[in-house]
């Protein structure tokens, strides 16, 4: 794949990939990855201008701040940066976004949410990993709770997902719990993803010019 | 809302960091 560069893509960055063959692997069709890679292109420029996304130029897009930390931020961006060298490459933008489209499957959706909340990836989420979790959300709200609530709240889902009563969430309990509780993975549906090239007209002007050159 | 009936995961799915909206916003 990364070898066989067409002449139309010998200027492209490092980890671009063939729209047709991204397309052919995601929910995107060939226009929606074009439309894609003019919004990776802003992105991956808006700080460092080499093409590839870093990790502050991921927490500029998301919070309009390149030093606004957040936990949740940084694991969405480490599962995003699959072959784990520090960028999103395009090809990985595309293929992990692709999981947050109204058609990829509920199955994947409910894995990636799976292993964004597996903070320390031990293929469990554990009790301390979620009372970790809603303490970044409370401060990141600036809501404050006492330590009985937290840890109330934290039994309680533990109690109800954790049906083998082992200490652990393993994927099949999760499984089982989000097909309790649907709404759980509604934020790993982007549904201004369904037509990326309606929703952002100007990317599909941008990416006909590209095709010009 | 009783605090101890939210679950857990439904609290942090509200988390800004998990939005990915905001990508996709000039």
């Amino acid at each position: 794949m990364g070898c066989k560069y067409s002449k139309k893509v010998i200027n492209k960055v490092p980890g671009y990939e063939e729209p047709i063959v991204l397309a052919s692997q995601t929910p995107f069709n060939v226009s929606e990855v074009e439309a894609l890679y003019e919004l990776y292109k802003k992105l991956s420029n808006s700080i460092i201008a080499d093409g590839l996304i870093h990790r502050e130029e991921f927490q500029l897009a998301l919070f309009r701040n390149k030093n606004k930390r957040n936990l949740f931020a940084d694991r969405i961006f480490d599962l995003f940066d699959i072959k784990k060298n520090g960028v999103i490459e395009f090809g990985e933008f595309v293929r992990s976004l692709g999981v947050f489209h109204p058609d990829a499957s509920m199955e994947d959706k409910i894995k990636f949410a799976f292993r964004l909340y597996d903070l320390r990836q031990t293929g469990y989420i554990e009790r301390e990993e979620l009372k970790e979790m809603v303490l970044a959300l409370l401060h990141e709200s600036d809501l404050v709770l006492s330590v009985d609530i937290v840890e109330s709240i934290v039994d309680k889902t533990f109690s109800d997902a954790d049906t083998k009563g082992d200490g652990r969430i393993d994927q099949d309990e999760w499984k089982a719990f989000v097909s309790k509780h649907p709404s759980l993975i509604k934020n790993m549906t982007l549904p201004y993803l369904k037509d990326i090239t309606l929703a952002f007209p100007s990317f599909v002007v941008n990416s006909e010019v590209d095709d010009a050159d | 809302v009783e605090p101890v009936t939210m679950n857990a995961f439904e609290l942090i799915s509200t988390s800004q960091g998990l939005n990915l909206r905001s990508l996709f916003e000039k």
